[in-house]
């Protein structure tokens, strides 16, 4: 599904240049649920941009479904991200002024699917409460806890059910009992929808979840495993 | 040092009542370390705005040493905060266009002390050296990743050296290294300078540093007990 070869990424601040994806190489196929971990600084989120084509590479080549998408203009990136991506950032991105349930309705007005107004509404709905906020879907983000807008970009990553879901520390703000009902929900979605999903996380018990743990350190892959499952 | 009676916070949304503490009393000594817990929503930060007269409670008294606070004036809470209170939030708040020695620089202008600009410039150079950001002085939020930021968020807040820090989720987005290299520090801030410390956190290894953890659930205290400690 996804192939990465060689891939680069250097910031150029003035005249010093921050190099932080240093060659970075992997295979990941349809249906697979991996963990990508590493320290503060290693470069988790700057590869999960490229991977969500968010951000190009400097060097190197990224084969989507068989298309090499290194090279595409912004445009082509963002048609391309809203047919087929979902997104969960690592500060959530949620639309400040629009309520949660407008927030996770968002996406839908680019689905194929042409649904009414009602529909979007009802679908978004089901979704917050899927993830325990049928109670909260009128408030703005300024008006929800921290772990409550993370759901929120939750629910608006896997409204169009995409085929392959990247998220950045989906987790990081939810207690545990959260968490477990977040993860359960992303194993049921690749384990019934076969959805691809590649997950940030610095905590153990999470990559746990994953059935591939990926560990980047400095910009380079250091370990590429299959987890020792429970 | 600090006393909370019978505090409340009802947030009102156009003719709906959304209560969110429902009571809440305690009493913390200075030179406690403590951890404060609880499922995502259920009242965490709210209370921690609270406390650190970023926010008024709906009903309930407030004792600052000894002074009732619960009802001075924005400007009079503002005074409070720089003077004597740290606040790390749980979704860092810097500023997005100055770098990271100055956003950590930008409490000193509150000191007593009247630093020259090149010694303030000197101590948030040094603060930064301590969460590990020595090589990031000059990054903007835009520039940092998530875990980056939050230290930046750390280090601003311990610049004045105030007698009380409160914490929002400081380890969120910090791999287990790093994140243990931060509570050190906070151990370390507390047991030599006796910092007043109180943290929000979801991880059970974090709480574990705290000599007491408050556990909230809907708004209400469920637990106030000394943590059995290592
Ligand atoms: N301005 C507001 N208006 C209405 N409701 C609000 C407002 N701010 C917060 N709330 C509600 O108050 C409740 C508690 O929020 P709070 O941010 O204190 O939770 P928390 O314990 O910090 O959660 P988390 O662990 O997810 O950060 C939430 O249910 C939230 O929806
Ligand atoms: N626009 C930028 N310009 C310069 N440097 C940048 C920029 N964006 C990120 N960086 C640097 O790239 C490095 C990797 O950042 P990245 O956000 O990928 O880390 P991360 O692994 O996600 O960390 P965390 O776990 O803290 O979220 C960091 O050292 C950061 O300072
Ligand atoms: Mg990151
Ligand atoms: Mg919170």
């Amino acid at each position: 599904l996804i192939t990465l070869h060689g891939i680069e990424k250097t910031y150029q601040m003035g005249d010093i240049s921050v190099p932080v994806l240093k060659g970075i190489s992997l295979a990941i196929r349809q249906g697979e649920l991996i963990a990508l971990t590493g320290s503060s600084g290693s470069g988790k989120s700057t590869l999960m941009n490229i991977l969500g084509c968010l951000d190009r590479p400097t060097a190197g080549e990224y084969w989507l479904e068989g298309q090499e998408i290194s090279q595409l203009s912004a445009d082509e990136r963002a048609l391309l991200r809203n047919r087929k991506l979902g997104f969960v950032f690592q500060s959530f991105n949620l639309l400040a002024r629009t309520s949660a349930i407008e927030n996770v309705a968002m996406p839908l007005s680019y689905s194929t699917e042409n649904l009414s107004s009602s529909e979007a509404r009802k679908r978004a709905a089901e979704m917050l409460g899927r993830v325990g906020l049928g109670d909260r879907l009128d408030h703005y983000p300024s008006q929800l806890s921290g772990g409550q807008q993370q759901r929120v970009a939750i629910a608006r990553a896997l409204i169009n059910h995409p085929p392959v879901l990247f998220a950045d520390e989906p987790t990081g703000n939810l207690d545990s009992r959260t968490s477990e009902e977040v993860l359960q929900m992303f194993e049921q979605l690749n384990a019934e929808e076969g959805i691809t999903i590649i997950m940030v996380t610095h905590d153990p018990k999470v990559a746990g979840h994953a059935k591939q743990i990926i560990r980047i350190e400095d910009g380079l892959i250091q370990d590429n495993a299959a987890a020792d499952g429970p």
